[in-house]
């Protein structure tokens, strides 16, 4: 089984050695500051208190034996990049650098880190996406005989699959999209209903008619 | 169409503005710093130069027209708690805010913020989760008929659904999921296969050694 180690226990750190402990992973979680450190000593398999930018107190703790180390060293960039390249130095297979910004980024891609993750940007996208998604979903207009509209999955819808339901042979409907609590989801065609979905649904007004009366 | 202001024009902020942007919105752009705001100008539907602490300011710029008001301020707690506070009693209709930690994030729904995001932990947290699923697929051992494999696709399978394909009647082999890139996928009775997949499958090792004899 393959053997973890984060450097840096600030929020994004500390999420990832919780993470990686509960799916059953060894987590070696290091830090400089003692009090971050001593956080983790119940969660993480080990820990240690380590200036990372200081390459013998690496080896000390034995990093080289780790597959996967995880550098999450956030304001100080500059210890993030020493101690990228010092782990690239010792022969560690993978390295994953969360990073501040592009010049942060550049330099430790260009060191050989396999992987950066930039927080805020990444979770800024992912908010706007899903607004756009969601108000995508909520107002489109059609032309004079059909319809875009958005009806409660009812009783009756419970346990089918889209298959089942067949809703373009039976009502020439077509289904868009299931929001289920804040997901939109596109459905398969062995998606089944549940009782909070919503269903969106596009087709001619009188045939929307018609199924949103056999819902009732 | 919903309207949206993004507070705030960090690396979070700025994404948010970029991607809602991009859906088609309109996006007011506002930070107390005039370089942040000149950056914005070109990509944002409207910008301003505006310190939210101060109620009779944000006024000014009409924000209580606004639908949806994203506060992304980062460092000054202090300031975000404030703004938050503002645009309640503004009666802004969706106020979400990035929040720095759990003190910040308890504070701010208490005053009425609809939703709350902190990139570090949620960023952590799927990193980690990629990481176990990813293990997971890799090192199931079953018993002494039956195995795991990972398979690279073949050019004869590009192009084939799955249910097309019909692994399951053809040689009893279940698909168990389609990793692409870096993404696992639990893929769909229509899911189309390409030439990047790596499919992970599960049956019989006679079985195993059929299909992989035909893939070649
Ligand atoms: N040279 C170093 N060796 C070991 N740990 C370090 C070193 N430099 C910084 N750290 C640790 O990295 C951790 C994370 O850094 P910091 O708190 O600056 O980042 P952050 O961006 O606020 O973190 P997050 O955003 O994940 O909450 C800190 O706990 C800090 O002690
Ligand atoms: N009272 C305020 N009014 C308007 N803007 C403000 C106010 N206080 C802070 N800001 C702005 O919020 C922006 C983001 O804050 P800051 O840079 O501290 O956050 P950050 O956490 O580094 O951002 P990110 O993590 O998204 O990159 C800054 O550009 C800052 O000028």
């Amino acid at each position: 089984k393959k053997t973890f180690a984060v450097i840096g226990l600030g929020r994004f750190g500390t999420s990832v050695v919780e993470e990686l402990t509960k799916g059953g992973f060894e987590v070696l979680a290091l830090d400089r500051n003692s009090e971050r450190v001593d956080k983790m000593a119940k969660t993480a398999s080990h820990v240690a208190v380590v200036d990372t930018s200081d390459e013998s107190a690496l080896k000390d703790i034995g990093i080289q034996s780790i597959d996967h180390v995880i550098v999450a060293i956030g304001k100080d960039i500059e210890d993030s990049i020493l101690t990228t390249l010092i782990l690239k130095e010792l022969g560690i297979k993978k390295i994953t650098v969360k990073v501040q910004n592009e010049y942060h980024e550049k330099v430790v891609r260009r060191l050989g880190a396999d992987e950066v993750i930039q927080p805020e940007r990444v979770t800024g996208r992912r908010l706007a996406h899903k607004i756009v998604t969601n108000n995508i979903l909520e107002f489109y207009d059609l032309n004079e005989h059909y319809s875009f509209i958005v009806i409660e999955s009812s009783s009756k819808l419970v346990g089918y699959t889209v298959v089942n339901l067949d809703l373009r042979a039976k009502y020439d409907i077509n289904i868009v999209a299931i929001k289920r609590g804040d997901d939109v989801i596109i459905p398969s065609p062995d998606e089944v209903f549940t009782e909070q979905d919503q269903l969106l649904l596009v087709g001619k007004n009188t045939d929307l008619e018609k199924f949103s009366a056999w819902c009732e």
